[in-house]
């Protein structure tokens, strides 16, 4: 799957997804 | 709130009883941070209303190489414009159980 998970010293969990195209400003 | 080019949302219903709520958090114009973002996917997390602050949240994704150290404020600021709007809506909609 796309989602990548990171967990940081404090013990927090930041789960990284894909944005939408259409969520992206034009760059 | 102005815009800072990352966009923080709800990442999930909010009925206004949890203390801890899930966000997410992405990039939408990367030309507005100092410093190059890791990637640009959205990355979910969950915050506590009453005992954290944007801050910490902030500080701990740049120590996790999502952000430039020189983007703490931005990155700070996103969060603490959507926790606001989520606080100042729960205070409206569910005012006795604030």
């Amino acid at each position: 799957s796309s989602f990548t998970q990171v967990v940081h010293s404090a013990g927090r969990r930041f789960i990284v997804s894909p944005v939408p195209e259409s969520r992206l400003k034009d760059q | 709130a102005e815009d800072t080019g990352v966009r923080v949302e709800l990442a999930e219903e909010d009925h206004g009883r949890k203390s801890s709520i899930a966000l997410r958090l992405w990039v939408e114009d990367p030309k507005k941070l100092k410093g190059k973002p890791k990637d640009n996917g959205a990355i979910e997390f969950t915050f506590d209303l009453e005992k954290e602050t944007p801050d910490d949240v902030a500080q701990e994704m740049i120590d996790s190489g999502f952000f430039h150290e020189n983007d703490l404020k931005i990155v700070a600021k996103s969060i603490r414009d959507r926790v606001a709007l989520i606080l100042w809506r729960r205070e409206r909609i569910w005012p006795r159980m604030q």
